[in-house]
């Protein structure tokens, strides 16, 4: 689930 | 995006070029820990691998670029450049006590057992205590040049500014990643001791910080 949310942070 | 997130990824890039200038222009790495350093560019390194697999924004793309090319700068400019300024002797922090636990904890806790989001979680877990070789010379020397502090400064603020990014996305978007948000907390907090000796000592005019 969250791995697949776009890690948009530096 | 937002301001704080943004004023915070500035703030980083701050800390890293005025340390990167440091050694540059001073010829020299005295004071610096070069094991902090070399963490920072295994952080960058682990954690941006996503460069080649998925494409945010530029504002993204670039920024990752130059965190990875000026950390890996300045641990060339320690190691190689001018490694006979630098103080092994007091850089002796035992790295293995970091990357054990960082290692073991990334593979007990992860959003998912794939390659790409164990060594997310690594650089995550990695990040929150990769200054402690800094901070520990800094105690075993007794003092840090101003600059070195002002460096400190800035990433502890970066440190801070993502806290408060946190914040505003969970409030604007829910957003909310436990790993780097619970990661992220622990950092910080290595930095409020070196906070309160940079407002009392460094921001007072003494020049350099000279720990009691």
């Amino acid at each position: 689930e969250k791995a697949n949310k776009t890690k948009d942070e530096l | 995006m937002n301001i704080f997130r943004l004023a915070g990824d500035v703030s980083h890039l701050v800390a890293i070029i005025i340390l990167l200038l440091k050694i540059w222009r001073s010829k020299s790495c005295a004071g610096i820990s070069g094991k902090s350093q070399v963490l920072f560019a295994l952080v960058f390194s682990t954690r941006y691998l996503d460069l080649f697999t998925v494409f945010v924004s530029v504002y993204n793309v670039v920024m990752k670029v130059v965190f990875l090319a000026l950390s890996y700068a300045t641990v060339y400019l320690i190691y190689m450049r001018f490694r006979n300024s630098y103080d092994s002797e007091n850089d002796t922090f035992r790295v293995e006590f970091l990357l054990v636990p960082v290692i073991g904890l990334s593979f007990l806790e992860n959003y998912a057992f794939t390659p790409l989001e164990i060594l997310w979680t690594f650089s995550i877990f990695l990040e929150a205590v990769a200054i402690m070789p800094q901070l520990f010379m800094i105690t075993k020397t007794g003092e840090a040049e101003s600059i070195t502090t002002h460096y400190l400064f800035f990433l502890g603020l970066y440190r801070a500014l993502y806290i408060a990014n946190w914040v505003w996305r969970y409030h604007m978007e829910g957003f909310f990643d436990q790993i780097a948000v619970v990661s992220g907390v622990v950092q910080t907090i290595f930095y409020c001791d070196f906070f309160y000796l940079y407002v009392t000592r460094v921001l007072r005019g003494k020049g350099k910080m000279s720990l009691p």
